[in-house]
């Protein structure tokens, strides 16, 4: 019989837009490519019930029921990135050389409670 | 540097924001592998295995190629049946402590192939040497303080050799190891062919002169952004 607060679609945990333009923190002096990229955050409710869209764990499952029956005493699981993809930036050192270089999970592909 | 700055470099294992010089063109091997990466689709992109070099199929997630800081010993008249000798130097300290190198390629390039008339009969000779001892500029290496490392003949010039010096570069992260090379070029009479007489030399040695630079392409993994990924849901 616990009150359930209405959820719109628009804050429910998802990936949010986020650029990084490289030129807009100084670097496009020494970064080649690329000029900037979409890093994206994650951000949003995750309510109870959690539906499968949520991409969440068991734990966090348990952790919006009982959300639902105390929420003063334990919150919401948090909006988190679950499925990452790496980048590569091509810049110069200070030798001059050029320099390709891979980041592994610098691009939030889906988030989840 | 702000701190936001700092720590956003110090996050992309760079310990200062690189300020270049003189920018030299994008390397076109480098420039194919950022291209393919940067296509392949987001589906693909997270199976990719960023800490990995599947073009030379290699661990690796930094790949660098280093410019030729050495000089040619001799320059002008080809000597003996040498065409060309150069040292080549690469400076191997900009790798990052906590670097390993899995692979290193040294580059030749000539600005254009180069064919002998048929039936001289003679044949280009490269060698590669790692030298124990430095030698004053100009001055000729000293013969005993060198090691052979690559001998290999080529009837015709290639635009581009290349050969694999990992085991050697290995050695040059320890600065005071890293002595170089000494590359020959000469010109030899095939077996059984004469040897070139000294006008002939010059005219041989002439198609040498589409030596453009030398290049070394270093793979490094760096064990501090690929450790062990988190498990993934």
């Amino acid at each position: 019989s616990a009150h359930y607060p209405p959820v719109t679609l628009s804050n429910l945990c998802k990936p949010r837009r986020l650029y990084i333009s490289f030129s807009d923190v100084g670097w496009e002096n020494w970064i080649i490519a690329p000029q900037g990229y979409m890093a994206n955050y994650c951000l949003g409710e995750c309510p109870f019930p959690l539906t499968a869209e949520l991409n969440s764990t068991n734990h966090a499952i348990l952790q919006t029921m009982v959300h639902s029956l105390d929420p003063e005493g334990t919150p919401q699981p948090c909006c988190v990135p679950v499925r990452l993809s790496p980048i590569s930036i091509l810049y110069y050192d200070n030798n001059d050389n050029v320099v390709l270089r891979h980041y592994e999970d610098m691009v939030v592909d889906e988030c989840g409670c | 540097l702000t701190l936001q700055e700092s720590l956003l470099l110090k996050s992309l294992g760079l310990s200062a924001k690189p300020s270049p010089k003189t920018p030299v063109p994008v390397p076109s091997v480098l420039w194919r592998i950022f291209q393919k990466r940067k296509t392949l689709p987001s589906t693909k992109k997270d199976l990719a295995d960023a800490c990995r070099v599947e073009e030379f199929n290699v661990p690796g997630n930094i790949i660098r190629v280093l410019a030729d800081r050495g000089h040619f010993v001799h320059n002008g008249q080809p000597q003996r049946l040498l065409c060309l000798q150069k040292r080549l130097y690469f400076n191997l300290s900009v790798l990052e402590e906590g670097e390993r190198l899995t692979m290193a390629q040294l580059e030749i390039k000539f600005s254009h192939n180069s064919y002998h008339t048929s039936g001289q009969g003679q044949v280009f000779e490269l060698r590669l040497y790692q030298t124990s001892q430095i030698s004053l500029r100009g001055m000729p290496p000293n013969e005993h303080s060198r090691k052979l490392l690559v001998e290999q003949s080529f009837a015709q010039l290639h635009k581009s050799l290349l050969f694999n010096l990992s085991g050697v570069a290995k050695d040059w992260r320890t600065y005071s190891m890293n002595l170089g090379l000494i590359l020959e070029i000469s010109v030899s009479g095939r077996d059984g062919a004469s040897a070139p007489m000294s006008g002939e030399l010059q005219s041989l040695c002439a198609s040498i002169d589409s030596f453009l630079d030398t290049s070394l392409l270093v793979v490094t993994l760096s064990q501090q952004q690929c450790k062990a990924s988190r498990r993934r849901r």
